[in-house]
């Protein structure tokens, strides 16, 4: 399953 | 007023050829430190980072901060017109929602201008902490951009597995199982032709070919790109461009299902 980027990194 | 020289068309075409196959558009945000970009893929699968510093320009001046948005197709056919040598400038006034872009050519000869509209994106900045990477690997770029398109025939997804003996990308699919092993390179005469690998722990990734193969269209920028790698985080793809700042992609990895 791909993973969306912002799982990872938080919207600021 | 902002103004932003560099001495050759060709890295801004270089630059641009790097993101525009991620990135339809994309804001430039200029500051008395340079000029910076952060932007997702529409899919919000990778994250594009450019930065580059106003030191590494001819000439730059920037008195108030400002954000740019600029069509990056719109921006491909303004730098099409450019010759790879000719000097570029980037002029906008404050608040202005048109940019011009100024190409001269080295003996002056030759002037050209061209004004762009401006975009209003709406900007989601990202916070990226900080990671102590497992691995990271340094290697030719051109290497790099082979085996991400060699392994692509073979699959959606390449897996890539480094230990301190070397870094494995590997791909599995209806053909049958590619490998491609990269040792570290004991003692070389020129530095952009090793493979380097700093190791805390191994690690193994899987990634969609897709998006590595999008990053590599920054191989012309830098002769070595750094992979860093750690589990269950973003890999992160690291060009630099040579005494003007760096493009970075990180890419989310892929976890079974």
């Amino acid at each position: 399953m791909q993973k969306s980027i912002t799982s990872f990194f938080k919207r600021k | 007023m902002f103004e932003a020289r560099l001495g050759q068309a060709t890295i801004l075409k270089k630059i641009l050829d790097a993101i525009k196959d991620l990135l339809n558009e994309a804001t430039f945000d200029c500051s008395d430190s340079g000029i910076q970009l952060q932007a997702m893929d529409n899919s919000h699968v990778s994250l594009v980072s450019l930065t580059l510093r106003s030191d590494g320009f001819d000439k730059f001046r920037c008195d108030r901060n400002l954000s740019m948005g600029m069509n990056l197709g719109s921006m491909a056919k303004i730098l099409k017109c450019a010759n790879n040598e000719d000097n570029v400038t980037m002029k906008a006034q404050d608040n202005a929602d048109t940019v011009t872009i100024m190409f001269e050519s080295a003996n002056q000869e030759k002037v050209s201008d061209y004004e762009m509209k401006l975009m209003n994106l709406d900007q989601e900045h990202l916070g990226i902490p900080e990671t102590d990477f497992s691995c990271v690997v340094r290697m030719p770029a051109m290497e790099f951009a082979r085996i991400c398109r060699d392994l692509a025939q073979f699959s959606e997804s390449v897996v890539i597995c480094c230990t301190k003996e070397g870094v494995k990308f590997s791909a599995s699919g209806d053909v049958g199982t590619a490998n491609i092993k990269l040792a570290q390179t004991g003692s070389v005469d020129k530095e952009e032709e090793a493979v380097i690998i700093e190791m805390q722990e191994p690690v193994t990734l899987t990634f969609a070919c897709r998006y590595l193969n999008a990053f590599t269209k920054a191989t012309p920028l830098s002769t070595q790109v750094q992979l860093s790698m750690c589990a269950d985080v973003p890999l992160v793809v690291e060009y630099a461009i040579k005494d003007l700042g760096h493009i970075r992609y990180y890419l989310a990895p892929k976890i079974e299902d």
